[in-house]
């Protein structure tokens, strides 16, 4: 997935990184210092519908079937997250306990159109 | 609102910059409670000593290389010596109640170099609501080799917090004469060094959580 660069309209992806100081959060999340908050933005025009992900055959049948009948899906493809990894973090709960837990699907790291 | 009439995701919208990155903070906000399943950041009245954190954090470091699943929790005690002569102190912690997901714990301490011949450690669970109070439930025993950090495992089973969130244990010692009777340590100071950096801790390794575990089951 290509990360979003300003002149792509297409589905992409599009970091961003969280300082926890941004968010004043550095007196009780010990580590890490910070995280990606990426998310998934861009147009999906019906040719990329379903791509990474079905077969590139089956799509491509699936779409010189829509054009030969001229039949148009009425719905938009969407531009979303297809695969994610966790992210560990190492904070203090309210008893002042130190507390080490991984939280799954927190960045997302590639996109495409569902 | 901006958007209202459009979903982010499905092209053409773009912000200005500084609302994007408003919202992206925001969005983190909320992605971190969730993840971590808190209404809200938590608010710490008593955030352990940095020494001590650093160095508890430094003693678990090698462990915590391998890919954990799960929880892995350090629980400071508060210590009250029930006298400062004697050879015993009560430990207070606060861990949060997760009685049903805890799969090992053990409890580090730093035993000061002033006891001369061996010692023996005796932990007990302190107060526990079914017991008598005062009464004593053995958890572990642990020789003392010489002066510094012991770790002690104790039964997970033995360790179900009482009250909503607060566990005692007792810590005694004693010096046996071989032949397995026990009798009490020579006057000395303090058994336990609990300032600062050497605050005993308990490590406590939990399940992972349930997906939906926070919802209430359906019968």
């Amino acid at each position: 997935t290509p990360t979003c660069e300003p002149e792509t309209p297409l589905c992409c992806r599009r970091d961003h990184y969280v300082d926890f100081q941004e968010l004043g959060w550095r007196d009780w999340i010990l580590q890490p210092e910070g995280y990606q908050l990426n998310y998934c933005s861009g147009q999906c025009p019906p040719h990329l519908a379903g791509s990474p992900g079905i077969a590139a055959s089956f799509h491509s049948a699936v779409f010189s079937l829509l054009k030969a009948n001229n039949l148009w899906p009425t719905g938009t493809s969407c531009c979303v997250p297809t695969a994610r990894r966790p992210l560990s973090l190492l904070y203090l709960d309210r008893n002042g306990n130190v507390v080490k837990t991984d939280v799954p699907d927190m960045v997302v790291e590639a996109c495409g159109c569902s | 609102p901006a958007a209202a009439s459009q979903c982010p995701s499905c092209g053409g919208l773009t912000l200005p910059p500084q609302v994007e990155r408003a919202l992206v903070l925001e969005l983190a906000k909320q992605q971190i409670l969730e993840g971590l399943h808190l209404p809200g950041r938590p608010h710490i009245p008593r955030p352990p000593p940095r020494a001590a954190l650093s160095r508890a954090l430094r003693r678990l470091q090698p462990r915590s290389a391998e890919p954990a699943r799960g929880e892995e929790l350090i629980s400071f005690a508060e210590v009250a010596d029930s006298a400062p002569a004697a050879c015993s102190s009560v430990l207070t912690f606060r861990p949060p109640p997760a009685p049903a997901r805890l799969l090992r714990a053990r409890l580090w301490l730093h035993v000061a170099p002033t006891r001369p011949g061996a010692l023996r450690l005796r932990l007990f669970r302190w107060g526990a609501r079914r017991r008598p109070p005062g009464s004593r439930a053995l958890l572990a025993e642990h020789p003392v080799r010489g002066p510094g950090w012991q770790a002690l495992a104790l039964p997970p089973s033995g360790l179900r917090a009482e009250a909503p969130g607060v566990l005692k244990l007792r810590v005694d010692c004693d010096a046996p004469d071989g032949n397995g009777t026990a009798r009490p340590p020579p006057p000395a100071p303090r058994l336990l060094d609990t300032a600062g950096e050497r605050r005993p801790f308990l490590e406590l390794k939990l399940r992972p959580r349930e997906p939906g575990a926070g919802r209430a089951r359906r019968r």
